[in-house]
């Protein structure tokens, strides 16, 4: 059975500037 | 043409969470993606709120424009109806929620505007 990571599940949309 | 699913979206897929956890992607909950995001030296979660939903280039699709984290940046994409985003303290949600459990099986509700969405961006990022 694959597994997934939980981040694939979510967009990554862009970068901030802070931290 | 027929465009490939992302396969984890179906029903019964199991997900890893950072602590290594596993769930079923229709159990996942909000707080396993804040928690998995804080344990990540990577990824950190944003918040990115739904501004705007408009057709896409073909008929299965939308445009969908996000106001992404606190600099509320504006950034579109498009995805097909059926794409499920999770909208914080909702869960799965699209533009066509039928087309989803059609053929995800995942329960969803519908997309709109104003909806806040989990979205990840890097860390350390300057």
């Amino acid at each position: 059975v694959p597994v997934f990571p939980w981040h694939s599940l979510v967009p990554f949309l862009a970068p901030t500037q802070s931290d | 043409s027929p465009v490939a699913l992302p396969p984890f979206f179906m029903r019964g897929s199991i997900i890893q969470l950072a602590d290594g956890e596993l769930k079923r992607v229709e159990d996942l909950k909000t707080e396993d993606f804040i928690q998995s995001a804080e344990i990540s030296s990577e990824l950190k979660i944003d918040s990115s709120t739904v501004e705007r939903i408009d057709s896409g280039q073909s008929p299965n699709a939308v445009v969908i424009q996000f106001s992404v984290g606190e600099l509320k940046a504006q950034v579109c994409v498009e995805v097909l109806v059926e794409y499920p985003f999770f909208v914080f303290g909702q869960g799965w949600s699209s533009c066509c929620p039928d087309r989803t459990t059609q053929l995800f099986e995942l329960s969803c509700a519908k997309l709109c505007v104003g909806d806040v969405c989990v979205s990840l961006t890097l860390r350390g990022m300057r």
